[in-house]
């Protein structure tokens, strides 16, 4: 399988609907301090499901909705898609494509969806698994948490090696 | 399950030795489990010596040679099990000219088993992209995404 | 004492609030005593808000906004009192151009109150030494001080 | 007073004696990774007292002496001096150049000098007192700290204000 594109809307400094397109190899990613680089790699470790608020840096997870600006109003739910090819069906659904949705209302409610059909969290994480799309620790590397494996202690090191095995 | 383990261990160890000598053209590096009676349970120690240096404890190299240390070990856990897709936030921030052409290089070979995701300010790794997205808030506080050219005035 | 920590805090405050202003183009920030009730054992929060953003924690901040931010706070405390000399090793390193330059800028107006010793790779920041010296190994693990030209082969 | 110049020799990755010599304004260091830039900033801690090895990315103090490498011999001892002019006095010995020296043999044996004259560190904190010169938290910003101010806890920053203060 293999990854098409990623949608936001509403989700951090995304108040209005932008995709981004992955072919294969590399996509770079540019722009100014501050203009929602790492914000997008929230977006991709939030839809993936995602648990704590503090790593995508916030404190709670309703600092994932767009929380307005000096033009524009804060949002009211934050939208995230993530949409795969599965021509090959190495993900265990019977589609062309697949896309995992994941949404949060400023009421605190939230859902998740695959092909517009609600799922749970659980789902999701049973489709990728052994898959290694997700987010462990690593294929997903934060801004300053390059040398994180060099940080670590050895025992939190296996854990990882673990992860791999 | 013990054997798993030890056959991963030693795969990613085997890609690491290898990976760390082209990335630093030279010295070594190796894994090493801290007790290998309790392979089920022990931790995992990293040993580093770039070339023409001595082997000491990897606290006391510099911010580069560990970001270089550190991506080498990632790359080798990541070929020992391919994540269909990668995600690299400013990895290469504290890496001079030199390193991020190697570092370059190196994504490079890993292209064909992985999509890559990869955020930078780099110039030089902004070379290595097969499309490039640059996003900007023309309006302060809201994202938005445009295209790039590598040769024009928009390169951020 | 209770009157002295009082001065110097809000010295401290007026230099950061004025400093950030600068250093972002706009916006406000801010150093707060948690418990004004008890100035001498309370903790200091520091809000921040880039311009035309929305007041929030300064963990949702990006990493270059999170380097000027600090910047600014280190630049403020240092015009309380200043020290004869300060180091500052890659403190760039998150910066893109833009705030480099403003970084730049800032270092130049204090300049004239201390010696400043500035470690970076950025040949934007290079542009404001008074001198540069560059440190190589040409034999390997041995390190040794050249002259830099800016406008040579040798920068670095 | 002001910092006239650094000699570092057999520190870290400072075999044969180098100086470096500081003027007004700004003082830029440039090389490619690894060459030995923040080295240079752990001699300036070190001479000045700093009693952590941790602190300058060691396990041990003795980690701070010249470790051999493919070419040399470790080195038996390490010394840093720094040189300060004092015409303005601000340092209260009566000298117009004062040059404070920290020496580490591989024995273990250490020993501070001001003046070639053997001082204790307590004698070095004394000389610095209230000039501002120093090693805290504020007037060196490591490699990889330049948002410590930001991560700290509330309390820890009080602790930098209040030595501002
Ligand atoms: N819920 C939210 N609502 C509005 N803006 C937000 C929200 N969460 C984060 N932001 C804003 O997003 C910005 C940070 O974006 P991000 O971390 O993606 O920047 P970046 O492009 O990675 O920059 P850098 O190059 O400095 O790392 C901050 O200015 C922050 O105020
Ligand atoms: N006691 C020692 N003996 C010999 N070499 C040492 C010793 N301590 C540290 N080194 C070497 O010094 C090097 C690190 O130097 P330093 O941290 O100053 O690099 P740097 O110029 O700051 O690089 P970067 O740009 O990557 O931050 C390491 O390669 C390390 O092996
Ligand atoms: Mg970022
Ligand atoms: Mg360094």
């Amino acid at each position: 399988m293999f990854l098409k594109r990623i949608t936001i809307c509403g989700f951090k400094s995304f108040p209005d609907k932008v995709d981004f397109e992955f072919g294969p190899g590399v996509t770079c990613i540019v722009g100014p301090n501050g203009c929602g680089k790492s914000n997008l790699v929230d977006a991709f470790k939030w839809v993936l499901g995602e648990q704590s608020a503090r790593s995508l840096r916030g404190h709670q997870m309703g600092d994932m909705i767009f929380a307005g600006s000096a033009t524009r109003r804060a949002s009211s739910v934050a939208q995230v898609d993530l949409v795969f090819d599965n021509a090959d069906r190495s993900l265990s659904l019977d589609f062309d494509e697949i896309t995992v949705t994941r949404k949060l209302y400023r009421s605190g409610e939230s859902e998740y969806q695959i092909n517009q059909d609600v799922a749970r969290l659980r789902d999701i994480k049973e489709l990728f698994m052994d898959t290694g799309v997700g987010i462990d620790a690593y294929s997903v590397v934060e801004q300053g948490r390059v040398d994180g494996l060099l940080q670590s202690s050895p025992t939190e090191r296996r854990l990882i090696f673990e992860e791999a095995a | 399950s013990r054997e798993r383990f030890q056959t991963t261990f030693t795969q990613i160890r085997d890609h690491f030795r290898a990976l760390f000598r082209k990335l630093f053209g030279g010295g070594r590096a190796d894994i090493v489990l801290e007790d290998p009676e309790d392979i089920l349970e022990c931790g995992i120690e990293i040993l580093a010596q770039p070339p023409g240096k001595e082997l000491q404890s990897i606290s006391l190299m510099s911010g580069g040679e560990k970001s270089m240390t550190a991506i080498a070990l990632l790359m080798s856990i990541f070929s020992c099990r391919p994540a269909p897709f990668a995600i690299m936030d400013e990895v290469d921030a504290a890496l001079d000219e030199a390193n991020n052409d190697r570092f370059n290089r190196i994504v490079q070979e890993f292209v064909a088993m992985s999509q890559f995701l990869v955020i930078t300010h780099s110039k030089w790794t902004m070379g290595i992209g097969d499309r490039l997205y640059g996003i900007t808030m023309q309006e302060p506080g809201v994202s938005t995404r445009v295209s790039v050219e590598l040769t024009g005035a928009n390169v951020a």
